[in-house]
């Protein structure tokens, strides 16, 4: 089972929309998908219709009763299953931010989910802070997915991540795998140009040739409930993403 | 000296832009700014030219040292001055997130910094995250500015800080004035008008007349170091936050 972090602590980089575009593209593929939203504001949870609110019912209960992940998953017709969020996961960082291990605890509860799932990729969507909870998401992840939105300041971001993920290896004991994602590119701007090659010279390798348009579907889809290619399969929105999972899969990154 | 905080728990959504376009504005008006960085990913901060990157310079020695606010203005050419942040910031939820009385912290500091600046505007720019830093802010403000950019699950974040500002009044023992304000609108897109209908709806009157356009010279200025009065006088966005500092001034909001 692959896990991936959907992590920028960069605000609207477009995490939430990459996390879900990318578990529905999978889905649509025969991929079984589990969507886990480790964001107190629980936006990704928010996009399905009748997710649950009960916080018993939300990943809380995995941090502050220790209740199996497994119990907490949900279906999410059409993507597969989500284990939603709640606004009482602000309060992770105070209830067990000194906690010993507590690093692990997200890694550890997935280590049971893998073995009944061998074949599940499971998504990570996480908040723009780095606190408990993204941090639990890194220290669970095999790779990590890094949207950076094709503007300055999400270009100062990205850097900053770099220089945490190199901050962590010792702790991590190895070097996070990584790819970072253009999103919002505006092919009319020079900008999302000159951001794509800074970030190229920075990064190389790890810097996804597919980049994600700016386009109003991608936006419109969390209005209506839906993923992008639920709302809009034709829309250029819906076609950067499936050209990313191409590209994800052809080198290998699903495996 | 009126105290500003430019919040939003969502991130992406335009604080930075906002606190540095609104301040920049107000000084080309001749009025006295002083801009406050509360993001530990400093990106405000960032966009100075040469802004201090030493931790005793920034406002984290405020917060573990107790060192006087006015110990670290420094002066911002054209705009004012500015209390920088460093990424040491993102401690504060942890070393004094249980404390008496935290709370409090900010306003009381600048409390003594109004005595000595009677006629000054305060604006604060805040992180993505409601921790203690962002609280901080609310409670020192005289008002919030909310920028929401103009999509959906910005929307939704706009809803969620109404029910917390709500859930804090009986602490606050005040109802903390906010102004909404539209950014990142695009006039091409009709979810704009859509998301501009739904927070006159939500919110009436404290949503502002003024939108702030999707415009790519707003995006350009972080890159050059300036507000985007300097880097595109002429530009659509620099005459939006021209608009909204007539607008807010006309109703009396600097008084
Ligand atoms: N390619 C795109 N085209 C148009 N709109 C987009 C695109 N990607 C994201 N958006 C919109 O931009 C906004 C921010 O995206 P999103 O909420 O996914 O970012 P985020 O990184 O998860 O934000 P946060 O840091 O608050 O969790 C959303 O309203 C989303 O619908
Ligand atoms: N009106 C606009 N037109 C074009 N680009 C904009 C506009 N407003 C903001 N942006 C760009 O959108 C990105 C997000 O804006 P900004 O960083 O100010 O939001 P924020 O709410 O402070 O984010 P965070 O939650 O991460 O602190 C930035 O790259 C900014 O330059
Ligand atoms: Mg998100
Ligand atoms: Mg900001």
């Amino acid at each position: 089972m692959k896990q991936l972090a959907v992590f920028n602590q960069k605000g609207g980089v477009g995490k939430t929309t990459t996390a879900l575009n990318l578990g529905a593209g999978l889905a649509r593929k025969g991929h079984e998908v589990l969507l886990l939203d480790l964001d107190p504001q629980a936006h990704m949870t928010s996009i399905m219709e009748h997710a649950p609110r009960d916080v018993a019912a939300s990943i809380f209960a995995f941090y502050r009763d220790g209740k199996a992940l497994h119990e907490l998953e949900v279906e999410w017709p059409g993507i597969g299953r989500l284990i939603p969020a709640h606004t009482e996961l602000i309060k992770v960082d105070s209830l067990f931010g000194k906690g010993p291990n507590i690093l692990n605890k997200l890694g550890n509860g997935l280590t049971s989910l893998r073995e009944m799932h061998g074949e599940r990729i499971s998504i990570i969507d996480c908040c723009p802070f780095l606190g408990v909870l993204s941090l639990n998401a890194v220290f669970a992840a095999d790779c990590l997915i890094v949207p950076v939105s094709s503007d300055f300041l999400s270009l100062r971001g990205a850097q900053q991540i770099d220089h945490t993920l190199r901050v962590l290896e010792p702790v991590l004991k190895r070097r996070v795998e990584r790819r970072y994602l253009l999103t919002r590119f505006d092919k009319r701007r020079k900008m999302s140009f000159e951001i794509q090659e800074k970030m190229r010279e920075l990064f190389g390798d790890d810097v996804c040739e597919t980049v994600i348009s700016e386009n109003v579907s991608v936006a419109e889809a969390p209005a209506v409930h839906k993923d992008v290619f639920a709302h809009a399969a034709d829309s250029r929105g819906a076609k950067d993403y499936a050209s990313l999972i191409e590209e994800l899969t052809a080198s290998g990154f699903f495996r």
